[in-house]
């Protein structure tokens, strides 16, 4: 069965 | 809820610049589950504070956990800290590990 292995890149937020 | 984190830090970044001039990446449901400081802006407060450094991951605002929240929530937590005239500086609590 699947298997998600890697979570998504997140965006960059400059503050 | 700080104090139980391992080798963390507690910074606090005078509101000494108009900007806090830190760049941020990670959230959670995203491979960097917690804040990432990615860049610091020369010039801003963070970076005339001293004590923050590329790579740190923020546990903390003001004493507010970034556990669990997602990147845009926890840019808004940072934004709103910065923006609140009631302090005029921010407490991050901070660790080196990731």
């Amino acid at each position: 069965r699947e298997k998600r292995l890697t979570l998504p890149p997140s965006e960059i937020t400059l503050l | 809820p700080g104090l139980l984190e391992p080798m963390s830090t507690l910074v606090r970044v005078a509101k000494s610049a108009s900007t806090l001039g830190i760049a941020i990446e990670g959230g959670a449901n995203t491979r960097q589950p917690l804040p990432r400081i990615v860049t610091i802006q020369r010039g801003g407060s963070a970076h005339n504070c001293g004590q923050l450094k590329v790579g740190q991951v923020i546990l903390e605002v003001n004493g507010v956990s970034l556990r669990g929240k997602e990147h845009r929530e926890a840019a808004r937590l940072i934004a709103e800290a910065f923006k609140t005239k009631e302090k005029d500086y921010i407490d991050f609590l901070i660790t080196e590990f990731n």
